[in-house]
């Protein structure tokens, strides 16, 4: 688990 | 959000400026890689289409529209408006050899097996290579306007400065993301060629030129 709901990133 | 990731995104943004400036007061596309931004907007596409079930901020949305839509203004720009002054015959990177096996990673390593976790990896992997294309042509071509060496710059220093935003998170929050750390440390080691002949010749005044 990468620990991100959803990709908070761009 | 950290400075290094701010400061990585303004660049970014930046970048796409940088390029549409050139475009549009040179009135042509000439050493722009018609297929680096037709993968450009792919990468774009498939990430952002999250934009219409889940919301971040609305940085995060008016950045992803801002990406979406500019990438696909500049390929209209290329293809239509300035048609002529794009010539095919120099962008000659096959894009297929990284579509195809950047499918095949993401089918590999993702972090769920959905369809929309399977795009994003795809969407990561691709961004990592994308480059490729820009980067052969200036090989082959051996030059470059100095303004298109800005662009560049800009899209390398984006890139480069997602690493201590990578490390600032890590010890801040205690989050690493594999995927997107590796592609993106690979697709920074792509712009460390060009990064030493911009330093050493364009900010010294020079132009961009390889060594025959």
């Amino acid at each position: 688990e990468h620990g991100h709901e959803h990709h908070d990133e761009l | 959000m950290n400075l290094f990731r701010l400061f990585g995104d303004l660049s970014h943004l930046a970048s796409i400026l940088i390029l549409l400036h050139k475009i549009q007061t040179t009135r042509s596309c000439r050493g722009i890689s018609f297929k680096t931004q037709a993968l450009y907007v792919t990468v774009f596409v498939a990430r952002y289409l999250d934009l219409f079930y889940d919301w971040v901020s609305l940085y995060n949305f008016s950045m992803k529209v801002f990406f979406i839509s500019s990438s696909i203004y500049i390929l209209y720009l290329m293809k239509v408006r300035f048609r002529p002054t794009h010539d095919p015959s120099i962008d000659t990177f096959r894009a297929e050899y990284l579509v195809g096996p950047c499918v095949v990673l993401a089918l590999i390593f993702n972090y769920k097996f959905t369809f929309p976790e399977v795009l994003w990896s795809f969407s990561i992997f691709l961004e990592s290579v994308a480059i490729l294309p820009q980067l052969f042509m200036l090989q082959r071509t051996g030059e470059a306007e100095t303004i298109t060496t800005h662009y560049l710059a800009a899209l390398g220093a984006y890139r480069a400065l997602y690493i201590p935003n990578w490390i600032y998170r890590y010890f801040s929050e205690g989050v690493v993301d594999p995927i997107a750390v590796i592609a993106g440390l690979v697709q920074t080691a792509l712009y460390v060629d060009f990064f030493y002949v911009y330093f050493t010749k364009v900010l010294q005044g020079q132009k961009f030129e390889l060594p025959a």
